[in-house]
């Protein structure tokens, strides 16, 4: 995901025609889209986000900000106006019409590209249009999260789908959004489908007699017989769970129908009691105890749940046996939302695999991680297969900013003998060995340059 | 980028524009703008964000909470506001029409 160089089969820079003037011809919200997000971002919640266009420090007044905030879910429908000499040309110049892909059409993982144009009018010569590319990463309703990465400016700008191809799904609400100081990484959209339902009533409504124009507004991709509606999704992202334990919560992935693996730091204690919620294909909640965790000084940070019943329904990720840097992968947890939404997927890059003694001991990637994701799955985007534990995403301890874009995940293949060997004989003996690691796995862990050699011993 | 993504970019390069407002005769007062989709073609409709409508709103933001407000009609603001809307030359426009304008590429001041 990011900002893309563009191909350059259309050579940017070519002269923009001049600004057209235009007359407002209505303002607009989506109802429901305001409603998840006071549900979502609201109550207790508010405290916690900004979706102001600027970072935490900077200077926007209090009121610039409540304007920011009771604008953002609200669009404005347009009408370009033309005098006689450049009709014939606005006819052509305007471009094509788009298609709309009903809501709910996209699934949470498809990919998505946004395109919008950085600091707005600023400089259009060169940022008009700019391309940047993501997934859908969770949806509520109308309101819908990407991880296509978006600047100011770009508020109101189109997001299209792969699949159906090209069709409009939304508009960017708002660019940016910071939980407690940081940066998320998300987009926040508005579902394009909702809110041309909403203009073309409102049209009717406001203006009697503006029924053709109404009619000028794009159909729904789903009128046109001929392309396929459901994009397939990802159906090994039904096997990230949800896991509670009394106050505390994480994700964690189900690599048995009776076994799922989190993190420690998610359910600290063995025996603990722990409440496991999947939300694919449909919700359910089982409950289930801690039948290992490593201890505090291990640096692989696992746990595992039995559960007293079977997860139905959810398909068991294959483990990965090799990783290759580069590969697409995508990370699916209940960062950001927790319980209040369902798992959310980001997608990125594997962008580094750390090896001690040949044995890869660290996955990096640049998918977003946010607090919550911990024990979530990492799967690589191609094949669905299980690559690692999402364990954290970086802090810098001196300014205390946290980078969602640079994480560490426990490959699957330091785990999985462990893994089969308890599921299959009920035997811990392979998983405690995970609290043996050796000092250069810890030093890795640490985020501590390996030493080049042991130093050797003065006395 | 692969081949899925051409359908979604032509299109994105087809009805991404850019949206400024301002308010007549006070250039000194500043520019808003943000993006918006180009809806259709003839007549011109576009959508973009209401961010940059607030400056201007008759009543000021608080109409936008009210829980009843789902839409506000075009005089919701005041008089002086003056709307643009910018866009890229069609890529796809009739053979020869793309290549109008002035050949000779430049590095405008921003």
């Amino acid at each position: 995901a990011g900002l893309e160089p563009r191909s350059s089969a259309r050579p940017r820079g070519r002269p923009l025609q001049p600004p057209r003037p235009a007359e407002l011809l209505l303002l607009l919200s989506c109802p429901a889209f305001r409603a998840h997000f006071a549900r979502l971002f609201g109550g207790d919640a508010a405290e916690q986000w900004r979706f102001a266009s600027g970072a935490p420090d900077d200077e926007v007044s209090e009121d610039e900000e409540e304007d920011q905030l009771r604008a953002l879910g609200w669009f404005a429908l347009l009408r370009v106006r033309s005098g006689e000499a450049a009709a014939e040309e606005d006819a052509d110049e305007l471009g094509a019409a788009v298609a709309v892909a009903p809501l709910g059409t996209v699934p949470k993982g498809a990919p998505l590209l946004a395109c919008g144009s950085p600091f707005g009018a600023f400089c259009p010569d060169i940022f008009l249009n700019t391309l940047s590319r993501g997934v859908l990463s969770n949806s509520a309703g109308p309101l819908l999260l990407t991880d296509a990465r978006c600047l100011p400016g770009t508020e109101g700008g189109g997001v299209f789908a792969v699949r159906p191809a090209g069709a409009l799904v939304a508009l960017v609400a708002a660019p940016l959004c910071w939980k407690a100081r940081e940066w998320v990484g998300l987009t926040l959209l508005c579902a394009a489908s909702p809110l041309l339902h909403a203009a073309r009533a409102a049209l009717v409504g406001l203006h009697p007699g503006s029924e053709v124009l109404a009619a000028q507004l794009p159909p729904e991709v789903g009128a046109m017989r001929s392309l396929p509606l459901q994009d397939p999704g990802l159906p090994w992202a039904a096997a990230a769970v949800l896991v509670e334990c009394s106050t505390v919560w994480g994700s964690g992935v189900a690599v048995a129908p009776r076994l799922v693996v989190t993190c420690r730091h998610v359910v600290p204690r063995e025996e603990a009691r722990v409440l496991v919620r999947s939300a694919i294909p449909k919700s359910a909640a089982i409950w289930g105890h801690v039948v290992f965790a490593t201890q505090e000084m291990s640096p692989y940070d696992i746990a595992v749940v039995s559960l007293e019943k079977s997860l139905d329904g959810i398909p068991m990720p294959v483990p990965a046996e090799h990783f290759h840097e580069g590969e697409a992968v995508s990370v699916v947890g209940f960062g950001v939302f927790g319980q209040a939404c369902g798992p959310s997927v980001t997608s990125g890059i594997l962008s580094a695999v750390v090896h001690v003694d040949d044995r890869p001991v660290m996955l990096q990637t640049t998918c977003a991680v946010h607090g919550g994701s911990s024990g979530g799955p990492l799967f690589s985007t191609r094949s669905g297969d299980l690559l690692g534990i999402v364990a954290s995403n970086t802090r810098d301890n001196n300014t205390g900013a946290t980078y969602p874009h640079l994480n560490f995940s426990i490959p699957i293949t330091v785990l999985q003998p462990a893994l089969q060997q308890y599921s299959e004989t009920g035997d811990l003996r392979s998983l405690r060995q995970l609290d043996r690691a050796t000092e250069p796995v810890q030093v890795v862990w640490r985020l501590q340059r390996p030493l080049a050699e042991v130093p050797r011993s003065k006395l | 980028m692969g081949r899925q993504w051409g359908p979604a970019m032509r299109t994105a390069e087809q009805a991404g524009c850019v949206v400024s407002a301002s308010r007549a005769g006070q250039p000194e007062a500043g520019l808003w703008s943000c993006s918006g989709v180009i809806l259709s073609r003839s007549p011109g409709l576009v959508l973009c964000h209401g961010g940059i409508f607030t400056p201007f709103l008759r009543a000021g933001s608080g109409v936008l909470t009210a829980a009843s407000a789902a839409f506000l009609p075009g005089d919701s603001c005041n008089d002086d506001l003056r709307l643009h809307v910018q866009w890229s030359p069609m890529a796809a426009s009739p053979a020869g029409r793309s290549e109008r304008g002035r050949p000779e590429l430049c590095t405008p001041q921003c």
